[in-house]
């Protein structure tokens, strides 16, 4: 006893200052705010550390902490910046900031084309590509032949590939991307436009004046 | 009708790149 003037910290491990989360990302303060809530809903789901472990994720995204899927592991692993098998606060904001509406077209390119960019080459490979096609056709419980499979791989690569090196490069991602706008679809959350009505206990929270 | 479907619209439709569920209910 004794111990009355020990407190314990108020944020854990990775959290960032909103003032500074908002100074460098698409969101206000209170904004970043209101992720706090989001995020805290996810990282205390399975393992209360206040952050996101692959488990979590997996579990908001597909009410399933097992459900292996690589498009959400490469997500996981593109917003966990230290490369430290975790997602902090500060990285959890800074990754989402991509997907705001008011984000600049090319942010959201070059981080689809890492995303796809399985192996981390600089390039999206045919095989990366396949590989990609087989996951989803998996997880879609769709079957399509080899044949069909490699058919459709070829045919993209003949679009995508504009200097026919078999591979594509940031270059050819972005032209092909412009001309195939649709690809974005999923880089952008219009939720976040409207971060405060999903997340409204801010109010209760705000540090900001 | 295009004959072969573009392989980034087909994998673009997968679940672990909807990260508005996060945001849903």
């Amino acid at each position: 006893m004794g111990c009355v003037l020990a407190k314990k910290a108020k944020h854990p491990v990775g959290y960032e200052d909103p003032i500074i989360l908002a100074a460098e990302t698409a969101f206000t303060v209170n904004e970043v705010e209101s992720l706090y809530e989001l995020f805290k809903k996810i990282s205390y789901s399975i393992i209360k550390d206040g952050l996101i472990h692959k488990e979590e994720f997996q579990l908001a995204l597909f009410q399933n902490s097992n459900n292996r899927n690589l498009f959400a592991d490469r997500i996981f692993d593109l917003f966990d910046v230290k490369r430290n098998g975790v997602i902090e606060f500060g990285e959890f904001v800074r990754s989402l900031s991509i997907f705001h509406p008011k984000t600049a077209q090319d942010e959201k390119i070059a981080f689809a084309f890492k995303l796809y960019d399985l192996r981390g080459t600089g390039f999206i490979e045919r095989e990366e590509l396949k590989e990609m096609v087989t996951a989803l056709l998996n997880e879609s419980d769709l079957f399509l032949s080899d044949d069909l499979i490699e058919t459709i791989v070829d045919q993209t690569f003949k679009l995508a590939d504009s200097n026919c090196d078999g591979r594509i490069d940031s270059i050819e991602w972005k032209e092909f991307v412009m001309k195939n706008p649709s690809l974005l679809k999923n880089m952008t959350l219009p939720y976040l436009m409207d971060v405060k009505m999903s997340f409204p206990s801010f109010i209760m929270n705000s540090e900001a004046d | 009708r295009p004959a072969v479907m573009n392989a980034f619209e087909l994998i673009s439709t997968s679940q672990g790149l909807n990260l508005g569920v996060l945001f849903e209910k």
